[in-house]
């Protein structure tokens, strides 16, 4: 299955 | 005191009105260089950095750097209701840092609008991201191409499919996708030179194979933009989001970060 994945999953938050 | 002037129908309005589908608020930091925007969907896929520097405006003025939230399509309303001919200023006091100020004056000078938009909190549409000439190298391939052709390629695939992966190698770079209907393949014989041509695909960094799969949608956002620009540039890396970049004069850009989908 494929997924969406989000941003933070490769920058941080600040 | 910050203050910059530019034509309606100028470049940043252009870009203003495009990113608008995926982004209603942003921050926007001035210095004496320039202005930048950042800005993040509110599914957290794309991120928006964009930089024009001083000299891409009719007058640009920071005596100091500052940073605010903007409520983007409120912004795009206001300047919407410029004229043709209309200089519009932008304008934010020292005295006051709760709204800016929005003036359209006629060609003719015999009519002016003011209007100010209030700030807004949009800290939370930030995040940390290295500096792109540290976070270049470490995208596995990084080509260019026309952008009228990016986005018939994400046109023609979204027929598909909601998909498209992205597969770039020394030989060919290719969009595909495959639904239910049927599959489409476009595939292009790279030029390989750091000097791209406009009107052709050129792979400019090679590292290695690499491909990626992303949602069409904001591929399509993305396509948007870019075709104010003659050229897009596109970098694919397993470990970063792809990255779609527009330049602006020398110095400035547009660069989008769009989360690929992966497989679970």
């Amino acid at each position: 299955v494929r997924k969406q994945s989000q941003l933070t999953a490769f920058f941080a938050s600040t | 005191m910050f203050e910059l002037t530019m034509a309606k129908g100028s470049i940043l309005q252009g870009v203003l009105e495009a990113i608008l589908d995926l982004v209603n608020v942003a921050n926007v930091d001035c210095s004496s260089k320039g202005f930048s925007l950042q800005a993040l969907d509110t599914e957290h896929v794309v991120f928006l950095s964009l930089f024009f520097p001083s000299e891409v405006f009719r007058s640009y003025r920071c005596d100091e750097d500052c940073s605010m939230g903007i409520a983007i399509a409120d912004m795009v309303d206001l300047l919407r209701a410029s004229n043709d001919g209309d200089i519009i200023t932008i304008k934010v006091t020292d005295q006051n840092f709760e709204d800016i100020t929005i003036t359209f004056e006629s060609p003719d000078k015999t009519k002016t609008t003011d209007m100010d938009l209030q700030l807004v909190d949009a800290r939370s549409h930030r995040l940390k991201i290295s500096e792109w000439h540290d976070m270049e190298s470490e995208y596995q391939a990084i080509f260019c191409m026309p952008s009228a052709q990016f986005m018939l390629n994400c046109k023609s695939l979204s027929v598909i499919d909601d998909d498209v992966v992205i597969r770039v190698n020394e030989e060919v770079i290719s969009f595909s996708t495959k639904g239910k209907s049927g599959c489409v393949n476009i595939s292009h014989v790279p030029n390989k030179t750091d000097n791209p041509e406009k009107a052709s695909v050129t792979l400019t960094h090679m590292r290695g194979p690499v491909s990626l799969t992303l949602n069409l949608r904001y591929m399509k956002s993305c396509a948007k933009v870019s075709t104010l620009f003659d050229q897009v540039k596109i970098g694919l890396s397993t470990k970063l989001p792809l990255m779609v970049e527009c330049k602006i004069a020398e110095k400035g850009y547009i660069r989008y970060f769009v989360a690929p989908k992966i497989t679970e």
